[in-house]
């Protein structure tokens, strides 16, 4: 397989294939390391644990083909033209991480060409600037109320630093306005100085 | 409210409210869900000082509290759909532990499926009450992952029908289950069991640990705290090192495998079975990967737009942070990411209530599947979670490392799911297994269902077209 496979780094059912195509090679590469340990006479055991990086690479890319997989089906049950538009853009955005962050195994099993990986870096950058204006409601739109998100950085009004400052008040050592440690340590330390 | 905030929903293109109830599955499911909330929120009795602030101690003390109160105020509102229950006490519980997490995930769920008819009758009105607190003890000092190395045992006496329950060594000492330590009064022990001069691999017992009266330690039971952790501050978790213990014979789960009053052996359909309860909570961890990954990118995310700093254009006012791309590269893959695991989630959730299903109507044919699946799904999407969460607390540049962030909270609860219920790396080597078997079978021309499918496709690939 020495072309690569034409890939439409937009087209999300295209990538969703490169994933899968991806998993198979590695699953197979896996197989192909037991094999030759066995060839050189060690059990099946030995086999297995002298594969394993490969073996763990295999599951990974796997795992990693489902998610794409399952999250491309999902955009498929939504109706609305916003919210899917939006998702999408995740979505694409989720697999062509996946892409520039695992590149050499898609190059190295002729998925993707050094052009495509090129392609998909800057397309990940197009995303980034696309997705902007709508950061703030997509992780809105997950409704966790300021109670359960527990966080001063994170309120929902946005009125961080007012309340950094009274969070801090709060805190323990800020009961007396002399900590008993300067009694008991401090003071007597700088009189003996 | 903040300018830059306002002016960043006034900005999007979408309708929050419409994504919201996807994410929650119906309109109606997010409705009840906000209803839910609101009675926790506005209820005075959750009203309590910030944790943070708290003793180990007094933080333990607190999360018994409130898990009492819970189950007591789920009692008085009716709620008893699981999901709504699950809902219920996330609020409760914020980003925190529940002192009586276990008995809820495991000891319940263990009951549920691995209880013949009569043990179902005893055992569960007695946990559903609470009569009897229960864990899952599974992992000993010196064994984790690896089931077979455990080295608990329990031997069948035909003479007085009881297992004998005993842990022979330091190692055997079972170490870490949630609850264990002070919370609760009986747990499930997994342990060999050796029958007829056989053994016959790993079983689950109900040992009771402490008295229901008193709830002092039992005879030949030494039990306790093992001591601060990482996270998970309100959770006793505990030491169990059983000498001697005689349970009665009805005390071993037989729902599948069976030991007669003689001490005959009656294998299960599948050695599988045993391990039920922990495939339940790696499917689970999947949706919570989304969970702590989805709360971490929102603090982030919703931070960046308040955060000005530096400069893009010289003699121009501090941007937002999330005007960077370097800052937009950090977290806008990771909120994709807590998408796609949400969705993952909700794909397993239904995927293992369809083959535990199947299960109960004899059909184990997906079982080794549903098996591979979720450990290498949970070891994949909490690794990603994991660092993901770290991401976003350096997002927030010095001000993440506050408690007050909420991440570092977030973080060390969070981190402890790529070593519980199988360490990752060994998960995904149990993936690989299945990988492996199922590529076998595709090179030996056999037709592979479900989602190693491809498997078969690749055997007939390998030639792609050119353009």
């Amino acid at each position: 397989s020495a072309r690569p496979t034409v890939v439409n780094i937009n087209d999300l059912a295209s990538l969703v294939e490169v994933y899968k195509l991806r998993a198979a090679k590695l699953v197979e590469l896996a197989a192909k390391s037991i094999q030759q340990e066995l060839q050189q006479r060690r059990s099946q055991e030995d086999a297995w644990n002298r594969s394993s990086i490969d073996l763990v690479r295999a599951a990974d890319a796997h795992c990693h083909y489902v998610v794409v997989k399952l999250f491309a089906a999902k955009l498929g049950e939504i109706g609305d033209t916003g919210v899917h538009s939006v998702l999408s853009g995740l979505a694409l955005l989720y697999a062509l991480h996946g892409v520039t962050l695992h590149s050499g195994d898609f190059l190295q099993a002729d998925l993707l060409s050094v052009p495509q990986v090129n392609q998909a870096n800057q397309r990940v950058k197009e995303l980034l600037a696309q997705l902007r204006p709508n950061a703030v409601a997509l992780v809105d739109a997950y409704d966790y109320r300021d109670q359960m998100l527990n966080s001063v950085l994170g309120r929902y009004d946005g009125q961080v630093y007012e309340n950094m400052f009274e969070w801090a008040r709060k805190s323990p050592l800020n009961r007396t306005e002399v900590h008993d440690s300067y009694h008991k340590y401090l003071k007597p330390l700088q009189s003996k100085l | 409210m903040n300018p830059d905030i306002r002016k960043e929903r006034e900005n999007a293109t979408f309708n929050v409210e419409i994504l919201t109830s996807i994410l929650d599955g119906s309109p109606e499911k997010t409705r009840r869900r906000r209803e839910i909330e609101t009675l926790v929120i506005n209820d005075p009795d959750f009203q309590h000082e910030d944790l943070n602030f708290l003793s180990r101690s007094e933080r333990y003390d607190a999360a018994v509290k409130k898990s009492a109160q819970m189950i007591l105020k789920l009692r008085e509102y009716g709620i008893s759909d699981p999901e709504e229950i699950y809902c219920y006490k996330s609020v409760a519980r914020s980003h925190y532990q529940e002192a009586l997490g276990l008995h809820f995930v495991m000891f319940l769920p263990t009951l549920y499926s691995q209880c013949d008819p009569q043990q179902f009758q005893k055992w569960v009105p007695l946990a559903e009450s609470f009569e009897v607190l229960g864990t899952y003890a599974q992992t000993e000092m010196g064994h984790g992952t690896h089931l077979r190395g455990l080295e608990t045992t329990a031997t069948y006496d035909p003479a007085t029908q009881e297992f004998v329950m005993n842990s022979p060594t330091v190692t055997s000492i079972k170490w870490w289950p949630g609850g264990l330590g002070k919370t609760s009064n009986h747990a499930i022990v997994l342990a060999q069991l050796h029958t007829q001069g056989k053994s016959h691999g790993l079983h689950a017992f109900i040992v009771a640990i402490r008295s229901m009266g008193t709830h002092m330690p039992l005879p030949g039971v030494v039990v306790g705290d093992i001591g601060p952790k990482f996270g998970f501050d309100e959770v006793d978790n505990g030491y169990l090192k059983l000498e001697n213990v005689r349970i009665p014979r009805e005390n071993m789960l037989m729902k599948f495998a069976k030991v007669e009053p003689d001490g005959t052996y009656v294998k299960p359909p599948s050695s599988k079975l045993t391990y039920g309860t922990m495939v339940f909570i790696r499917s689970m961890i999947v949706g919570e990967s989304s969970r702590a990954l989805s709360k971490a990118c929102t603090i982030a995310v919703r931070y960046s737009v308040v955060r000005h700093q530096s400069e893009i254009r010289a003699g121009e006012p501090e941007p937002q942070i999330l005007d960077y791309q370097t800052q937009q590269h950090k977290l806008f893959p990771l909120l994709a990411t807590a998408y796609a695991f949400h969705f993952v989630g909700q794909y397993m959730n239904q995927t293992y209530h369809r083959i535990t299903g199947d299960i109960s109507h004899g059909d184990f044919s997906e079982l080794p599947e549903l098996h591979a699946l979720s450990a290498g799904l949970k070891a994949f999407t909490t690794w990603t979670a994991n660092a993901g969460i770290e991401v976003c607390r350096m997002s927030c540049g010095g001000h993440g490392y506050s408690r007050s962030s909420g991440l570092p909270d977030i973080y060390v609860t969070f981190t402890p799911t790529c070593t519980y219920e199988g360490e990752n790396t060994v998960m995904m080597l149990q993936t690989a297994r299945f990988l492996m078997k199922s590529y076998r079978q595709a090179r030996g021309g056999q037709q592979l269902s479900g989602i190693v499918s491809y498997l078969n496709e690749s055997e007939r690939r390998l030639q792609p077209q050119p353009v």
